[in-house]
């Protein structure tokens, strides 16, 4: 473990814990896709298999089960929560998943380390996370109101995968012969898709003013 | 091999 990684996972689970407080404490879930939610419960359930037969540390097993209980949470909130339920705008939240979804499993099937399930499912959990975030910011797109909450959670749900960039650089120098190349390309593919979001969010933050993003 | 054994990283 070294910061830039620990940093990665903070990062990610304080985006997540974000979340789920605007959710909560607005009772609202307005701007939100459910099928950014929805598809990352799906990476979570298809990386974290390994709960079942591995240990790697305490921490490893501990965040992976509080990540995999707040993903349901929210998409519980976002579907059953009778008030919640009906600031969602099923309308607008229509990115078609499965073209995500397919590419990334045939992909996972033809690009792996073992041709095995649960390496195949991790690996399709890599390839999907990249591209996880792509209903939400279509959504921003069209709702056009990217409220404060909702935009930090993406901020940093964006800046978790780059800060995982740093940790592999680092352990690429410090770990002889450490090599993860279906992560480093998904993680870059993922930190570039975020790259238009950010430049909006960092030029409101510098102009403190509220985010909007282009006609 | 090695890389399947080590997905250590959440």
């Amino acid at each position: 473990m070294n910061i830039f990684r620990l940093a990665g996972d903070m990062t990610h689970l304080l985006s997540i814990i974000v979340l789920l407080l605007k959710i909560q404490a607005t009772k609202s879930c307005a701007g939100v896709s459910l099928k950014t939610q929805e598809l990352y419960a799906v990476v979570f359930v298809t990386r974290y298999l390994d709960l079942f037969y591995s240990f790697i540390s305490l921490y490893n097993t501990v965040m992976k089960i509080i990540f995999l209980l707040t993903a349901f949470t929210i998409i519980w909130y976002m579907r059953k929560h009778k008030v919640v339920c009906q600031t969602y705008d099923k309308e607008q939240d229509t990115f078609r998943v499965l073209f995500l979804i397919v590419p990334c499993f045939v992909l996972a099937l033809l690009v792996n380390h073992e041709m095995s399930v649960t390496e195949v499912l991790w690996t399709f959990s890599i390839y999907l996370e990249a591209v996880a975030i792509l209903p939400q910011l279509v959504l921003l797109q069209r709702t056009k109101n990217v409220d404060n909450l909702t935009g930090n959670y993406i901020f940093m749900l964006g800046s978790y995968r780059a800060l995982y960039l740093v940790n592999w650089v680092y352990r690429y120098f410090t770990e002889l012969g450490y090599r993860q190349w279906i992560v480093w390309v998904s993680g870059t593919v993922q930190t570039c898709v975020y790259l238009d979001f950010f430049y909006y969010y960092v030029q409101a933050w510098r102009n403190n003013e509220r985010m909007k993003l282009p006609g | 091999k090695e890389e399947v054994e080590k997905h250590d990283e959440l």
